[in-house]
């Protein structure tokens, strides 16, 4: 058997840590163990690379303590507009959605976007609609909000207003 | 933003990304994420590459696939090839940028030059490490 690797990232800047509680650090740094551990299986289990980086992805999004899913970062309007692509290395097969609001986990409809094999990306709301059709999991776009992005875009607005943007920290901006 | 780079026993990689931008974006901006080529990309025999930072950038240097390019028309090393494009490519732009990689022969690395970013992977074996700034946790083995 050859061998199998796998590796995530949940994002990068100051907010890497520095400006996590303590409490929020160890929380974080469990969650990507799961998101890894959710991978991991899939290998193991003799899966395919495609599925394990789905499922590592997925435990990412429905963590509040990332930027993707549940916990995502708001835009200028307050809303939640959410990306995702995968690919497969073995065809060069992919798949992404943009600018969705209402995908609970957007990895999957990337998914479904490939395995479609009828667009590479497909945005808005017919992104929405191609994961309802596809029966994947809709939500209210109030899922993904939480408190700490709402302070975020609070203090953002307030560095606009102060004319201080630049000076926003990275968890500010990225949470 | 998030993402996963993986090799399974087959030889396939395969590269996932997802991502809710940035605070206070404008309304219908698009990131890198969801652009093939630019977050995300995978190729099997070079490599799967998932990105994090400002994506503007990583949209006009292509980030991932020019990973990809520079160890299959130049044959740098994964390491060299995503640190090059990280600490050189990106260096004049002042921006905060970062990725995990994995080769076909289950490499990994991770360069980034922010202060830190969250990250974690799996060694053969299936010692498991997490990790932010330099300070990296041994989580566990996994079955």
């Amino acid at each position: 058997m050859n061998p199998t690797a796998l590796a995530i990232h949940g994002g990068c800047g100051v907010m890497a840590r520095l400006d996590l509680a303590e409490d929020e650090w160890i929380a974080a740094r469990a969650d990507l163990g799961r998101s890894l551990e959710a991978g991991w299986a899939v290998l193991t289990a003799g899966g395919s690379a495609l599925d394990a980086v789905e499922a590592a992805v997925v435990v990412m999004e429905d963590s509040p303590h990332f930027n993707a899913g549940h916990g995502a970062a708001l835009n200028t309007d307050g809303e939640h507009e959410l990306d995702a692509a995968i690919m497969n290395g073995a065809d060069l097969a992919a798949g992404s959605v943009t600018l969705a609001r209402r995908i609970r986990n957007p990895i999957r409809a990337a998914r479904a976007v490939m395995e479609a094999q009828e667009a590479v990306m497909l945005g808005g709301p017919a992104a929405d609609a191609f994961a309802a059709g596809a029966g994947l999991d809709i939500v209210e776009p109030s899922y993904f909000t939480t408190e700490r992005r709402v302070a975020a875009l609070s203090a953002m607005k307030r560095h606009q207003a102060a004319g201080t943007a630049a000076k926003a920290s990275e968890a500010e901006k990225h949470g | 933003t998030v993402g996963a780079v993986a090799l399974d026993s087959a030889g396939t990689l395969a590269a996932a990304t997802s991502t809710g931008g940035y605070t206070n974006k404008p309304a219908g901006r698009i990131g890198d994420s969801p652009i093939i080529g630019a977050g995300t990309y995978a190729r099997n025999g070079v490599c799967a590459v998932s990105g994090t930072g400002k994506g503007e950038y990583f949209i006009r240097h292509a980030v991932a696939h020019e990973i990809a390019s520079r160890m299959a028309y130049l044959g740098e090393s994964l390491e060299d090839a995503a640190s090059k494009v990280i600490h050189q490519d990106l260096k004049p732009h002042d921006i905060g940028a970062g990725l995990v990689a994995v080769g076909a022969d289950g490499a990994i690395t991770a360069p980034y030059n922010t202060d830190g970013m969250f990250r974690g992977w799996v060694l053969p074996g299936g010692r498991m490490f997490v990790a932010s700034h330099a300070e990296v946790f041994d989580l566990a083995t996994l079955p």
